[in-house]
């Protein structure tokens, strides 16, 4: 049996709507841990890791480990029904082959109830060791979806390059050319505006747009993102969510023939 | 020109 209450509904919400341009198919692992998901794209280039914690649950109950597979265009067409407002619960019995999604209104004068079929996924669980990046820089989540948009439209990769001037975006396209240097900011009224560059080593790593762009959907989950990055790793761009977990994605570079 | 590599390059199957 497993049922997990969720006071502030909209952040599952936001969840889905971040990771469904990435992935169409996905396993969520539930543990007394948290509720949790891997996967990765279709074409094994980038991967999102999703946890919210048991802790930032209002009732979290999982009396064994379950894997839950799901489509997630079709969760989120579920999920978009529930009121921003809306207290969301996740319930599933042991062995069974749905879940259900149940939707209360804030004055508890609505409640609604949504049962998904599941699905077999044959999941690949990718291990991600711990690293120690060369650089770390966090910044306004908006001021970086704001960059990669602006990017896509010269050219179709974007170079990132950390040294102690800043963070340097840069593209290339047929039109011409741009980039975009940030430099350290932590004089900012508020924390969540500045950027601060951590380097113990300059990096510059190359990257797909289209998949930068697809992680800059969870923007609405976190006023900062934070970009971890060493030299021939894949990058880890991650959204915090208050009090409850993370969303990360992780990117593999482009490399020099 | 840069060649896509992927996550299989850099991380292990579980």
């Amino acid at each position: 049996m497993l049922e997990l209450r969720l006071v502030q509904g909209s952040l599952l919400k936001k969840v889905l709507e971040s990771i469904k341009e990435l992935v169409t198919d996905a396993n969520f692992d539930c543990s007394s841990t948290g509720f949790s998901l891997q996967a990765m794209d279709s074409s094994h280039v980038a991967l999102v890791a999703l946890l919210l914690r048991s802790e930032g649950f209002e009732h979290y109950r999982c009396d064994r480990n379950m894997s839950m597979g799901m489509n997630l265009n079709n969760m989120a067409k579920m999920l978009k029904c529930a009121g921003n407002d809306d207290i969301i619960t996740i319930k599933a019995d042991d062995g069974g082959d749905t879940v259900t999604f149940m939707f209360e209104s804030p004055t508890q004068d609505k409640i609604s109830d949504f049962e998904m079929k599941l699905m077999d996924i044959d999941s690949e669980h990718l291990g991600i060791p711990e690293a120690e990046y060369h650089a770390i820089v966090k910044m306004p989540s908006s001021e970086f979806a704001r960059i990669c948009r602006d990017l896509s439209s010269i050219g179709d990769t974007v170079v990132i390059s950390v040294t102690k001037e800043g963070v340097k975006f840069s593209t290339k396209g047929d039109i011409g050319s741009a980039n975009i240097v940030c430099r350290q900011n932590t004089s900012v009224d508020k924390p969540e505006e500045a950027t601060v560059i951590d380097m113990n080593e300059p990096v510059s790593l190359t990257f797909a747009l289209r998949y930068m762009n697809s992680f800059t959907k969870a923007t609405p989950l976190s006023n900062t993102v934070s970009i971890s990055l060493s030299n021939e790793l894949p990058v880890v761009v991650e959204y915090k969510i208050a009090e409850m977990g993370y969303v990360r994605f992780y990117l593999a570079p482009k490399i020099e023939e | 020109a840069n060649k896509q590599s992927k996550l299989s390059a850099f991380f292990t199957m579980k």
